[in-house]
């Protein structure tokens, strides 16, 4: 269960205006940064086991989608707006195909696009689909990594050659 | 080599073949084509100097000289173009880059930027700008929001409410921007949206600027007795800016929609498999 408390009060604390505009001595804005980080932390549904370090560590929180065995998961995504948004959902993902499904079980476009970067931590794959959001409201999407197609060996078959 | 350009149905970014710096816009809707040069800079902070002993601090930013120096004239660039997205990567330097983000039904660029830890060897404290260069004729004039709601006209070297000897031309020129800037010259407008507080100015015409880190080694003396010298992990920043081109009649219905979605922000949230929530209104 989650507890946003601890998270107002931090977010009240922080409106001292060191915390808005960074004039404060390094220490303290350390502490500002502990409390939101202790207050988010409190609001966090722990235990998915999602991240890609194994199920109870929270600082992966959502890096590495899709590790084996876990290659399903659900994204709620929350609108706060009073109308209707279209948005470009990217969730950094372990390399692999994904299905995405809208709430209606539908097949949305997606994608995973990796980086050409030498340094695969910083820019790790993302999982990209468009999620459609109702005003005031949440829409889930369902995601599944399609297993690893594995080629069977087989002898290509000669392809009939049609006349243009 | 052929101009570099990532585009949609409704707006087109073309980017500098030799340098790898954007370089033009394009509204395809509205058929506008501004030429926008955007890099980054950086200010030499003061740590007081003859005209007064006051440094470039927590409280206060006031660089050494009127002209900031640039991170880099060109940007090893990379071309990321799939169905869902197209971006451009820019390598300014070792601590500079940013992504120019394009995604389909999209009417504004995302500059998403990443700058730190910037160096202080030198022992120059840094003040790092994001600056667009444009045409446009905007007589001293340019607008920046006040939380995000009302829009105030600020004009340079110029206050409305007394007669000002202005003593600092860059600094004295730099006025808080909380969602948006934007220029315009009466038919074109150029918008840039914030997604935090920041810095933010037009220092010539046809040109804006946004302040997006620092790292100073002087103190202010205004009570932090401490120099903004982040070493943890403030030293490394990342943020977004929203950039739109309309007609100056029609900018403001994009930038406040935008901006609201902007303020407003979708919140995901993953689980495990189950039975899904199906979406509710």
């Amino acid at each position: 269960s989650g507890d946003s408390a601890p998270l107002n009060k931090a977010m009240a604390v922080l409106q001292h205006h060191d915390a808005v505009s960074g004039t404060s001595r390094q220490h303290v804005a350390d502490d500002y940064a502990r409390q939101l980080a202790a207050g988010w932390g409190s609001c966090e549904v722990r235990g998915t086991g999602l991240g890609r370090h194994g199920g109870g560590d929270t600082k992966g929180r959502g890096r590495g989608l899709g590790k084996k065995g876990q290659g399903q998961f659900q994204v709620i995504v929350y609108n706060p707006l009073g109308r209707k948004v279209n948005w470009m959902v990217r969730l950094p993902v372990s390399e692999g195909v994904f299905v995405v499904k809208d709430p209606n079980g539908r097949t949305v476009p997606s994608d995973v696009v990796i980086y050409p970067s030498s340094d695969s931590q910083a820019h790790p794959p993302e999982l990209l689909f468009s999620a459609s959001l109702p005003a005031l409201g949440f829409s889930t999407y369902s995601v599944a990594q399609v297993p690893r197609w594995k080629p069977q060996a087989r002898t290509p078959q000669p392809i009939p050659r049609r006349s243009w | 080599s052929p101009a570099l350009t990532i585009e949609n149905e409704h707006i087109r970014a073309t980017f500098d073949p030799d340098t790898g710096l954007l370089m033009e816009i394009m509204n395809m809707n509205q058929r506008l084509l501004l030429p926008v040069r955007q890099t980054f800079f950086w200010y030499n902070a003061s740590v007081g100097d003859n005209e007064s002993d006051q440094a470039s601090g927590a409280y206060i930013f006031r660089p050494n000289q009127q002209k900031p120096l640039p991170v880099s004239r060109w940007a090893q660039i990379r071309l990321v173009k799939t169905p869902l997205v197209q971006e451009v990567h820019q390598n300014f330097s070792a601590w500079c880059s940013q992504v120019v983000r394009l995604y389909p039904g999209q009417r504004h660029l995302e500059l998403e930027w990443s700058v730190g830890p910037i160096p202080v060897g030198d022992t120059w404290g840094k003040e790092v700008i994001s600056r667009f260069d444009t045409p446009l004729e905007t007589k001293g004039r340019f607008y920046t929001d006040s939380n995000g709601r009302e829009i105030l006209e600020r004009r340079r070297d110029y206050r409305p409410t007394w007669k000002l000897n202005q003593t600092e031309p860059v600094a004295g020129n730099y006025y808080p921007v909380n969602t948006r800037i934007y220029i315009t010259d009466g038919k074109m407008q150029l918008t840039v949206l914030t997604d935090r507080s920041q810095g933010g100015s037009s220092l010539r015409d046809g040109s804006l600027e946004l302040m997006v880190h620092r790292r100073l080694l002087k103190d202010d003396e205004r009570g932090v007795s401490e120099p903004l010298m982040e070493n943890g992990s403030g030293a490394w920043v990342r943020g977004r800016h929203l950039v739109l081109l309309d007609t100056a009649q029609a900018a403001a219905a994009g930038h406040r929609l935008l901006a609201e979605q902007e303020v407003l922000a979708r919140s995901p949230a993953l689980l495990h498999p189950g039975p899904a929530p199906s979406n509710s209104a």
